[in-house]
């Protein structure tokens, strides 16, 4: 569905 | 249909809260949402797994709905709740189903 790891979108990663 | 499990007087509290962040064009960014999670003294990781969760349409914002779940999800994990690995589908927004 949406690339794992480093998702930018996610302020808490 | 399935109701929201968000009830009408969370949706108001949590809707007054995303009032008061200051919302640009109707929608929180990451970076207003972040410190008011922060906030809760939850684990990073699950507040991490609270915001994939809440942004439905993962542009790395939240709207009002969104910013309801992130806030349900959050008073859940704070009563000892886990937070699902998966949105079931009560807790989707009926705008975004």
């Amino acid at each position: 569905q949406y690339p794992t790891g480093g998702s930018s979108t996610n302020p808490f990663l | 249909d399935t109701p929201w499990v968000v009830k009408p007087e969370e949706k108001m509290k949590f809707d007054s809260i995303f009032e008061s962040l200051g919302p640009a064009g109707g929608i929180l960014t990451g970076d207003k949402v972040k410190p008011v999670l922060l906030n809760s003294k939850l684990p990073v990781d699950i507040l991490g797994r609270v915001w994939e969760l809440s942004d439905l349409d993962r542009d790395g914002m939240l709207d009002k709905d969104e910013f309801s779940v992130a806030m349900y999800l959050v008073y859940r994990a704070l009563e000892g709740e886990p937070v699902p690995m998966s949105l079931p589908p009560p807790l989707v927004p009926p705008s975004k189903r």
